[in-house]
């Protein structure tokens, strides 16, 4: 769009003269004003302190940027051939697409930073495993990070729906498919642990051994999706 | 959803706003 907006400004300097915008950038103006709105009440109805502090700034380009755009089309209506006005057209126009952009990008940011504290949730219930050595500990146990992980997948699902970053995506659903398929093995070898111990057979160390391997796995592939989670393909130089 | 829906319609209008000046200019010329 901007692009296309510098090539009339170079027409104009060619001396063609320029159309009354004001319906269109009425148009603009009344998308700004809800963008505004809505941005500034997500802000306050979120309790992420990152989010609250950038996504002030990204609606406050929008904002100036639209008047840029109000201020170009009084300029054309006076003077068609108005330099300064096509400047704040191309200026307004890229400050509003700009702003906008980042904006989604503080929310983004702020939904990903979401699902990780669902995803360290299910790790600091992972690093309790090696203390569960008794049947009631271990039903508790269970109770307690299955909503967790429902959660996780949930999310994790959401988000690779959304992602357009294929790698990312294949990355995000063979981590979570791991998580499906071992939280019931280990579910299982702390059971054996737990009757082993309470029977006070041999094999203990054994099967100690196995639960916390298959827990790390977990770990592991937990950490894998907060990673992946936080990776962007989000490149600057683009806007350039 | 609200904030893509706003966003989304932002650049609707945008857009709307280029291919205005943009028809418009054509005419012109």
């Amino acid at each position: 769009c901007v692009s296309r907006l510098v090539i009339l400004h170079e027409e104009a300097e060619d001396g063609n003269a320029m159309p009354d915008l004001t319906r269109p950038v009425g148009a603009v103006s009344r998308a700004v004003d809800n963008l505004i709105k809505v941005g500034y009440d997500t802000c306050h109805s979120s309790d992420d302190k990152i989010l609250q502090q950038d996504m002030p700034p990204a609606l406050q380009r929008v904002e100036v940027s639209s008047r840029l755009l109000e201020d170009a089309c009084h300029l054309l209506k006076g003077d068609p051939y108005s330099g300064p006005a096509r400047t704040k057209l191309i200026d307004g126009s890229r400050g509003i697409l700009q702003g906008t952009s980042a904006l989604l990008l503080c929310f983004d940011e702020s939904e990903v930073r979401k699902i990780i504290r669902g995803c360290r949730k299910v790790l600091d219930y992972l690093t309790v495993t090696e203390v569960i050595e008794t049947m009631e500990d271990l039903s508790q146990f269970v109770r307690d990070i299955t909503p967790w992980l429902t959660r996780m997948s949930k999310d994790i699902d959401g988000r690779v729906g959304e992602l357009t970053h294929v790698v990312h995506r294949e990355i995000l659903v063979r981590c979570m498919d791991a998580v499906k398929t071992l939280s019931p093995i280990l579910v299982c070898a702390m059971k054996i642990f737990v009757q082993i111990n309470e029977d006070s057979q041999k094999g203990l160390a054994e099967a100690a051994e196995n639960r916390n391997y298959l827990a790390q796995r977990m770990t592991d592939e937990v950490n894998e999706i907060i990673r992946v989670l936080q990776l962007t393909t989000y490149d600057e130089d683009e806007w350039d | 959803g609200q904030i893509l829906s706003a966003a989304k319609s932002i650049a609707s209008a945008v857009q709307l706003l280029v291919k205005s000046a943009t028809d418009a200019q054509r005419e012109l010329v």
